[in-house]
């Protein structure tokens, strides 16, 4: 069958904001992000994967430009919304992969993540939609994700890659 | 600003898997999917949100048709990759907006995320793309979250609303 990954895009402009344990009651995401969006903070992905007792982690990533006003904001959101820690990281690059129909087929996403396993990066976060699976990895690495990834499914010079945001 | 949200969908198809406290290395995430691939089971969402200290979890949703599969393809996979717990649940239901450009509008995940709250439904995944936000509530409130984000964003007769998968 006619391979459904289109291409691969890899964004270093990217960094990572999480905050561990918040409450896992209903208005808390709400109010984290109606604080970043009133503060003008451009959040590109939300990850919060199962939740453990009555609390659960929520991840961002943001333009690394606004990393530093991010932060602030979360921090000062925390004692009224419950939780202590807020961790960063500037080091990281999303890799992803694009194309119709791909996440039906069972063994892309396997594949992609295999290309990775090959190189020894290590997967730090993943999100998924119908189109597109993105992994965060180091940055360091990225250009060495995005090679292997690119190897692995024969894309050649007319396939997409783009680099940036 | 025109109102980048074309509509509002919701999947009621889906089982959740979670896997908590897999080892945070290279090459793990590739070998459950590649179990599950090889078994055919078609996976829709990977979330895979921070890791914490050496450890990390990682969730799925499933067909629920695939769901009793899934899990035994994961238990079975246990012992060699170095985790316990399987965790599965099909009372979810997946509530998504789509349109593109919406993520870079940082008000609407929290507009999505509080008529949800309103509603007093709790957030229990979150997984984002540039043009998708999906959240994972309880299938019992599916209809009700789906009402309460259409109402929101004034979703008006021609705008997509799909139920199913
Ligand atoms: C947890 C899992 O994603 C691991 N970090 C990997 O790269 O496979
Ligand atoms: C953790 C957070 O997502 C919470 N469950 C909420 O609904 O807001």
């Amino acid at each position: 069958a006619k391979i459904p990954v289109k291409g691969v895009a890899l964004d270093l402009n990217q960094s990572q904001l999480a905050i561990l344990r918040v409450p896992d009651l209903p208005g808390v995401a709400a109010s984290l992000l109606e604080q970043l969006a009133s503060r003008g903070v451009c959040v590109d992905m939300i990850i919060q994967s199962q939740s453990e007792q009555n609390s659960n982690d929520i991840a961002f990533t943001v333009p690394s430009t606004d990393l530093h006003l991010a932060e602030t904001v979360l921090q000062q959101a925390a004692s009224k919304l419950g939780y202590r820690d807020v961790i960063s990281d500037r080091a990281i690059a999303k890799v992803s992969i694009v194309g119709t129909g791909m996440i039906q087929h069972p063994g892309i996403a396997a594949r992609m993540f295999n290309a990775l396993a090959q190189a020894n990066i290590n997967i730090e976060m993943i999100a998924t939609s119908e189109i597109k699976v993105s992994c965060v990895v180091r940055q360091d690495l990225a250009i060495e994700a995005l090679r292997a990834i690119h190897a692995e499914f024969n894309l050649d010079g007319n396939d997409k890659i783009s680099i940036g945001s």
